[in-house]
C-alpha cells in the first residue's frame, strides 16, 4: 500500500492511497495478476455510513470486510491504514484473545470505532495512538487545518513514532508505504522512493487530487497488488475511488 | 515509458485524470449502510449485490488453505471454531458478520476469517 496526506498552498489537505493486498496468495501465471487481489476487485465499494439520515463517514470498502481501511469523517478528518509487518505480529494478538485477554482491540475495528466516534483530527490521533492493538500497523491521518497530516507508527502495544507534516521544514507531505520511515524500505520493494521523487516532481504548488492520481499511477507505486486508489479532500467531504488495473510490464508488489 | 527491468520503474505519471486507459479498471459503486438499521440488516443490499463475488473471493481463499492442507482440515477448523470467535468482538462487528453470512450463503467461520485477515496474515 501507498498512502499520502499532502497540504496545497492554500492549506487545503489531500489524502490519497493505493490498496494493494494479495501479496503470496496465489498466481497466476497466463493472466499474471494475483489471485485474490484479481478476486477482491470486484468487491470494492463506496460506503455512505448515515444515522438519522446523515452522514456520519464514508468508506471504501471491500464488501463482506465490516472495518475500515480507507475512509473520511467529512470535513473533519481522512484516515487510512497501511500494513505493518513485525515479529510481535497479530498471531500474537490473536493467541491472547483465544485465550480470553481481551484488552486489544482489532485493527479495522479500531478504525471504524474512530471514524464513527470521533469528531476532531486531535481526537482521532490520540485514540490512533493509544488504543491497544492485536497487530502492528500504519495509520495515516489527515485533518482539515494546516500542519494537520500524520504518519502513526504503531506496535500492538505502543506509539512508536508520530511524523507530522511541518510545512516550515519544507515537509508539505507524509508518505507511508509498508517501512518504518527511519529505516530504508526493503530494496526489493522500494515504492517510497518514487512515490516520493514523483511527488516533489509535482511541488506544493501543482498538488491536487488529480496529481495525486498520477502520483498513485506510476509505476511501482502501481502495481499487480494494487486493487483501488482513493482519493479524499476533507474540506469538500470527498471521496472517489477507482479500481486498478498495471498493465505488463508490472512489478508484482 | 517504464524501465524494462524490475522495478519498471516509471517517469512519473501526468493528465492520468479523469481515470482512464489500461490502468483504469472501473468506477466503484456507492451504498449506504444504515446506522440506524440493526446491525444484521445493515449490510443486507451491499451483499445481495455483491454475493457472486464475495462467494469467489471465499472459494480462493478455500482454495488456498487447501492448497497448504489438501485433506480440507484447515477449513474446517475455520468453519467450527471462528465462528465462536464471533461473539466476542465488539458490538456491532459479530451482529453484522452473522448478517452477512446470512444473506451471502458464506460459511460465518469464513467470514469472521476474511474480517480477521490483517491479523492473521501477519503471521
Amino acid at each position: 500500500c501507498t498512502s499520502v496526506v499532502a497540504e496545497d498552498k492554500n492549506g487545503n489537505l489531500i489524502h490519497g492511497r493505493n490498496l494493494d493486498f494479495g501479496l503470496f496468495m496465489g498466481w497466476d501465471m497466463k493472466n499474471k495478476s494475483w489471485i485474490i487481489s484479481e478476486k477482491l476487485k470486484p468487491l470494492v465499494v463506496n460506503l455512505d455510513f448515515k444515522r438519522n439520515n446523515q452522514t456520519v463517514f464514508k468508506s471504501t470498502n471491500f464488501a463482506g470486510y465490516v472495518g475500515m481501511l480507507t475512509g473520511i469523517k467529512p470535513h473533519l478528518f481522512t484516515l487510512t491504514m497501511n500494513e505493518r509487518f513485525s515479529l510481535d505480529g497479530g498471531y500474537i494478538g490473536i493467541l491472547e484473545w483465544i485465550l480470553g485477554k481481551r484488552d486489544g482491540m482489532w485493527m479495522s475495528f479500531l478504525t471504524r470505532s474512530v471514524l464513527e466516534k470521533a469528531n476532531s483530527y486531535e481526537e482521532a490521533k490520540t485514540l490512533l495512538a493509544q488504543t491497544k492493538l492485536l497487530a502492528p500497523a500504519y495509520f495515516i491521518l489527515g485533518g482539515n487545518q494546516t500542519g494537520q497530516g500524520c504518519i502513526i507508527t504503531r506496535s500492538r502495544l505502543l506509539s512508536i513514532d508520530i511524523l507530522e507534516i511541518d510545512v516550515k521544514l519544507g515537509r508539505w507531505y507524509v508518505l507511508e508505504t509498508n517501512y518504518d520511515h527511519w529505516k530504508e524500505p526493503l530494496f526489493l520493494d522500494d515504492r517510497r522512493t518514487p512515490a516520493m521523487k514523483c511527488m516533489n516532481q509535482t511541488t506544493q504548488t501543482n498538488i491536487t487530487l488529480k496529481t495525486m492520481y498520477d502520483v498513485l499511477s506510476t509505476k511501482p507505486v502501481l502495481n499487480k497488488l494494487t486493487t483501488y486508489t482513493t482519493l479524499m479532500q476533507v474540506s469538500e467531504g470527498s471521496l472517489e475511488s477507482y479500481i486498478r488495473n498495471c498493465p505488463n510490464p508490472c512489478m508484482p508488489w | 515509458s517504464a524501465q524494462f527491468i524490475p522495478p519498471y520503474t516509471e517517469d512519473c505519471r501526468a493528465d492520468m485524470y479523469p481515470p482512464k486507459g489500461p490502468t483504469f479498471k472501473g468506477a466503484v459503486s456507492w451504498y449506504t449502510v444504515d446506522l440506524d438499521s440493526p446491525p444484521s440488516k445493515r449490510w443486507t443490499a451491499i451483499i445481495t449485490d455483491k454475493k457472486t463475488d464475495l462467494v469467489n473471493m471465499i472459494q480462493a481463499i478455500r482454495d488456498l488453505a487447501n492448497a497448504f492442507v489438501p485433506s480440507g482440515r484447515l477449513v474446517e477448523l475455520v468453519d467450527i471454531t471462528l465462528p465462536i470467535m464471533a461473539d466476542t468482538f465488539p458490538k456491532p462487528f459479530g451482529e453484522e458478520m452473522k448478517g452477512i453470512a446470512e444473506v451471502s450463503g458464506v460459511p460465518l467461520g469464513e467470514v469472521v476469517l476474511f474480517n480477521i485477515f490483517y491479523e492473521v496474515f501477519t503471521v
